[in-house]
């Protein structure tokens, strides 16, 4: 009920970035959800990721839990942004911006750490899922990226040893190319 | 927006794939 409730979540804050995207000059705003939902969403995310398991093999519905709570983490992150850059003649906006989109990952991303902590193989799936993510954040050229990325990269490191010259390619690019 | 409409089809795409999975 938890993931179909995060699914539901994550179109409508597609639809909402799609709108924004498409029509920039639009006085009508579509912001279904106010910034101080923050930490409600991540309770959301963190419901779901609670189901992961920490020593059996995951299942394929578990593994697309994981999948649907990144791409909300991504959607959730572009959203303010793109909230903040619509209210721009607001001063604070851009501070509450970043205040909402730290509270929210300074939530989640335990969970993120715990689980790729289980094993190399979870720590792997969780890195491919996250470099997605921040490449997602530095494609559409995001601010927020610059506040994230030390938090972040320390998840990408916790098997620091194990990483694939692939993987540690992709982590150099966005290093090397900071918004 | 160039670069956010492809980022958001991208993603799209992705919550499409698993939507078909879940059903």
């Amino acid at each position: 009920e938890c993931v179909a409730h995060l699914r539901l979540l994550s179109w409508i804050i597609l639809g909402s970035l799609n709108h924004m995207a498409m029509c920039p000059s639009s006085d009508v705003p579509c912001h279904p959800l106010p910034l101080d939902t923050s930490l409600q969403i991540a309770d959301l995310a963190l419901v779901v990721l609670e189901s992961y398991p920490e020593h059996t093999k995951a299942s394929v519905y578990q593994m697309s839990s994981l999948a649907q709570v990144f791409i909300l983490c991504q959607l959730w992150t572009i959203y303010c942004e793109q909230v903040a850059v619509f209210n721009t003649s607001h001063g604070d906006m851009y501070r509450t911006t970043c205040l909402a989109v730290m509270e929210f990952w300074m939530k989640v991303a335990p969970t993120f750490i715990q689980i790729a902590s289980y094993s190399k193989s979870h720590g792997e799936m969780v890195n491919l899922h996250l470099l997605s993510l921040l490449e997602g954040l530095q494609e559409v050229n995001s601010s927020l990226l610059v506040q994230l990325y030390p938090m972040l990269v320390t998840i990408l490191y916790i098997h620091e040893g194990s990483l694939s010259a692939g993987l540690q390619h992709r982590i150099q690019e966005i290093q090397n190319c900071p918004p | 927006n160039k670069a956010l409409l492809k980022c958001l089809q991208r993603l799209q795409y992705k919550m499409g794939q698993l939507e078909v999975q879940s059903s």
